[in-house]
């Protein structure tokens, strides 16, 4: 997961307009 | 989001109707001339943004997000491009040569040559051609777009069952929409599943053509772009 950290911290956490 | 097209008894395809993400826009950089450059400046930006909502949209898609995290990230990371490609060639069934990239941001044959896109112009407009004819509806573009993601053939899937499961639940969503909806064709579904090599052989021509953008290094790139392309590689 820390190659592809903003995927995996798309999918835990945020909804895409967080960022 | 879009409202549905027509009624349809099944959930799974109204649901997937309903959690469509609205018109995606462009927004290039004022600051830019026109040129090439600033073409595939854009079309990166466009394509970056897209991935987000595709995100966002997966965990929408009915029983994706009751998979492991681990399996959620194998699977957009397989099916990403797939997904992304299938957009575009829904967006651009209803014109001839041109492909609907965002609604204010068509690329044409000439654009394409000139940006080293002539290739995926090419086989982009194959796509296009083959559901112009099956005359894709909306209905069926949703499903068969959760269908790709499902059925990503990653490597990495941990619950193999959950996977087949998606995809069996899938599968018979779009065969009672058929049912429902063309019941002079028994053959729709099979017609419909028959185009996904095909995708995949366009989504597959995508990756290549980015990967080599990315490579020569001219056009900035945004970091979720490069992560999923590097997923790819």
């Amino acid at each position: 997961t820390e190659r592809h950290k903003i995927l995996h911290r798309l999918l835990q956490e945020g909804s895409p307009s967080d960022i | 989001h879009s409202l549905p097209g027509k009624k349809t008894t099944n959930k799974v395809v109204s649901h997937l109707v309903l959690v469509e993400p609205g018109e995606i826009f462009a927004s290039p950089d004022p600051s830019l001339p026109d040129s090439d450059l600033h073409t595939l400046t854009t079309l990166c930006e466009i394509i970056n943004r897209d991935l987000l909502i595709t995100i966002g949209w997966a965990k929408h898609v009915p029983g994706f997000s009751v998979l492991s995290l681990v399996d959620q990230m194998a699977l957009l990371q397989s099916a990403w491009m797939e997904i992304l490609v299938l957009g575009i060639v829904y967006r651009s069934l209803p014109l001839s040569e041109e492909l609907v990239v965002a609604e204010n941001f068509l690329l044409d044959r000439e654009q394409c040559r000139n940006t080293g896109l002539l290739h995926l112009h090419a086989v982009l407009l194959q796509l296009i051609r083959k559901y112009r004819k099956t005359k894709l509806d909306k209905e069926e573009f949703v499903t068969l777009k959760a269908m790709a993601l499902a059925n990503s053939d990653s490597t990495n899937i941990e619950n193999v069952e959950a996977v087949l499961s998606l995809q069996d639940h899938l599968h018979e969503a779009l065969q009672d929409y058929e049912k429902e909806h063309h019941p002079e064709d028994n053959h729709r579904t099979g017609k419909l599943l028959m185009t996904l090599p095909l995708l995949r052989q366009t989504a597959n021509e995508a990756v290549r053509t980015f990967c080599q953008i990315r490579l020569e290094g001219k056009i900035p790139m945004h970091k979720l772009f490069l992560e999923m392309l590097e997923a790819k590689m």
